[in-house]
């Protein structure tokens, strides 16, 4: 086990509570009790399942390099630091995560190549399932994984020593007791006068009266000595907090800890202070695995401490780079886009001058471009394209799902169109055709109603339903219906999907600009990509969903809409519907 | 590229970390097949006074 070496056995005796393992199946056994596995979870229960010390021990790797780890678990990233120049790195890095029972629990660690001068080179990355390890029966909670090579997951690249364990609850109590302590105790004598445990309870927001805080002041000093010892402290903060709570406020962040139950309070006051005094071995604060890689955002995480508890996140084109949260993993993953792009899509889309520029022959321009990008995707000579594709995004690609050998694709846009082995994508409640699914290997932004969507997302001062759908499929009933946006990245499987089980009804084809459909540009209020871009409508009419339009909108470059199916077929749901490729 | 979906007034309830994380204007990655939502409490009970109506006394 992993106790602290200052809990002490004589401390485990006394204590009439079950012992640490069994507090801790019991604290599991509690959380899959709360999770219905019929039930969708949703992200709004804030209930804590415990502290999980993660150690990043060593790893084993085919060549000598230095490298260092990254460790990703929902919108956190740490790394640790930088190895020496071995195949056989050592880091001992340790960080304190929170696992609550309905967030995330998929931790990813990313090994990567480090260079001085140029980017950092993913090498291998594996994926724990932290509720599944710390369930099992283990002693040294050790566990040795392979790493998994990037582009290719069924091929490992070496593997990676790493202790997981749930800290234990009393164990972590006493642990804050003491940081307190450390903190309020002036005079360094390791116990708090009255004046210094004063100064305690008013840090903790509370806003109790003299007269009461000398009544916990001698609740808490149990053998009459005039100061609090850590015990004693301890066992304060724990039968007080049963009654009343003590600390109101986290005297780091300021967040107010009425909402959560004394452990959690604990749990978050523990970790904030951690983060705050840079007290852990792993560097904390950044937001995806890639940013823990650059060179220059280590620097400035040196530099900086700051609480992961009050990052002010920015999202969409607001940000410098694109995020995107990860159902699947519930983390945060940067989209890979050259720098180059993102500014020159800036100056373009997000400025009057640059979409004035774009009425003045640019639409003709970004058509033709695309017209003459799709005839050099048919062409043979493009398939040698492929490979390096595959290579930038060697992460985000998996080839081991692809249909055929990539030596049977001819021409880029084959690839580009690939198909993906049967079973690849399973189908939520298949046989369910009140449930509807994703359209498309995507990233989603879902709206209650379309005045939603406006104060969210698409930033087009032209947008409106009757805008995307056209005169002759608009109908009231969709002006006022929900949104759901599908958008496809370059290296996304580029099939989309029926979402619902129906009848198509209708094809109406409408002709416009082949804009980006990026997220900057639908954020641009000079820009109405949607409604201005060249697009198929499709209606299904189903008998659990009444009518659902289905709008493929080109892009550029990726401008050429094909549909599979055709007006009068029945297509259930998650069958193919068609497909975006290269062209105008 | 991009698909939109456009479903009708109340008839479907998407799921609410697609909502949420939309809400922060954070888009969410999916893959194909992934639940998106169930039909909705009041479509539902449209359709079951249609399906009553056509109910006949024998």
């Amino acid at each position: 086990g992993h106790g602290s070496s200052r809990y002490t056995a004589d401390q485990e005796i006394q204590d009439p509570k079950p012992s640490r393992r069994a507090r801790i199946r019991r604290r599991l056994r509690l959380h899959r009790r709360k999770s219905d596995p019929n039930k969708f979870t949703t992200f709004a229960a804030a209930d804590f399942a415990g502290i999980v010390r993660i150690e990043i021990v060593k790893a084993e790797m085919k060549f000598k390099d230095r490298w260092l780890a990254c460790l990703s678990l929902g919108e956190r990233t740490y790394r640790t630091e930088i190895s020496e120049c071995t195949d056989k790195p050592v880091w001992k890095s340790e960080k304190k995560v929170v696992l609550e029972s309905n967030g995330p629990h998929m931790a990813r660690i990313s090994v990567f190549e480090t260079n001085r001068l140029s980017k950092n080179n993913l090498v291998g990355y594996c994926e724990i399932d932290l509720m599944e390890v710390l369930s099992q029966d283990s002693e040294d909670n050790l566990e040795v994984i392979n790493l998994l090579d990037v582009s290719s997951p069924s091929k490992t690249v070496g593997s990676i020593s790493v202790i997981c364990y749930f800290e234990d609850p009393i164990e972590t109590e006493k642990y804050f007791s003491r940081r307190l302590l450390a903190i309020m105790d002036n005079n360094g004598d390791g116990k708090l006068t009255f004046s210094e445990f004063t100064d305690l309870i008013n840090a903790f927001g509370n806003q109790v009266a003299a007269a009461k805080k000398e009544y916990l002041f001698k609740k808490a000093d149990e053998n009459g000595d005039g100061f609090v010892d850590i015990d004693e402290l301890a066992t304060l903060l724990a039968v007080q907090q049963e009654h009343e709570s003590l600390i109101s406020n986290c005297p780091v962040c300021g967040e107010i800890l009425g909402k959560f139950d004394k452990m959690n309070a604990i749990i978050h006051l523990t970790l904030c202070f951690d983060e705050g005094t840079g007290n852990q071995v792993m560097t904390g604060g950044f937001l995806t695995d890639k940013q823990a890689s650059y060179g220059w955002i280590l620097k400035l995480s040196e530099w900086t401490h700051f609480s992961s508890y009050d990052v002010g996140l920015k999202y969409g084109s607001s940000s410098s780079h694109i995020l995107i949260f990860d159902r699947r993993t519930k983390r945060l993953v940067e989209e890979i886009i050259d720098g180059k792009i993102i500014l020159s899509m800036r100056a373009i889309y997000q400025s009057k001058v640059g979409l004035t520029l774009i009425d003045k022959g640019s639409k003709d321009l970004l058509k033709s471009i695309s017209e003459k990008q799709g005839r050099k995707m048919n062409s043979l000579e493009s398939a040698k394209d492929i490979p390096k594709f595959i290579d930038f995004f060697k992460d985000q690609i998996n080839l081991d799902e692809i249909k055929y050998p990539l030596e049977r694709f001819k021409t880029f846009n084959e690839f580009f169109i690939r198909e993906l082995k049967h079973g690849s994508r399973p189908i939520a409640f298949k046989e369910r055709d009140d449930i509807a699914v994703c359209a498309a290997d995507c990233r989603l932004t879902a709206f209650k109603t379309v005045d939603d969507s406006i104060r969210f997302w698409i930033k087009g001062r032209k947008f409106s339903m009757q805008g995307l759908l056209g005169k002759d499929i608009c109908s009231s009933e969709f002006n006022h219906g929900s949104l759901v946006i599908f958008r496809l990245a370059p290296q996304d499987y580029h099939r989309f999907h029926s979402p619902v089980s129906g009848v198509v009804e209708s094809f109406v084809e409408i002709p416009g600009s082949l804009y980006t459909v990026n997220p900057i540009a639908v954020n641009s209020k000079y820009c109405n990509v949607f409604t201005e871009n060249k697009r198929v409508v499709s209606v299904i009419s189903t008998s659990e969903f009444g009518k659902v339009a289905f709008v493929a909108i080109g892009a550029t470059m990726v401008g050429s809409i094909t549909f599979t199916r055709e007006k009068g077929d029945y297509i259930h749901k998650g069958d193919e519907f068609g497909y975006f490729s290269f062209g105008g | 590229s991009t698909v939109i979906c456009v479903f009708e007034k109340d008839a479907i309830q998407i799921d609410e970390d697609l909502i949420s994380n939309s809400e922060r204007s954070l888009e969410t990655l999916v893959y194909v097949g992934m639940r998106l939502g169930v039909v909705s409490k009041r479509a539902q009970a449209v359709k079951d006074i249609s399906r009553l109506e056509q109910c006949k006394l024998e």
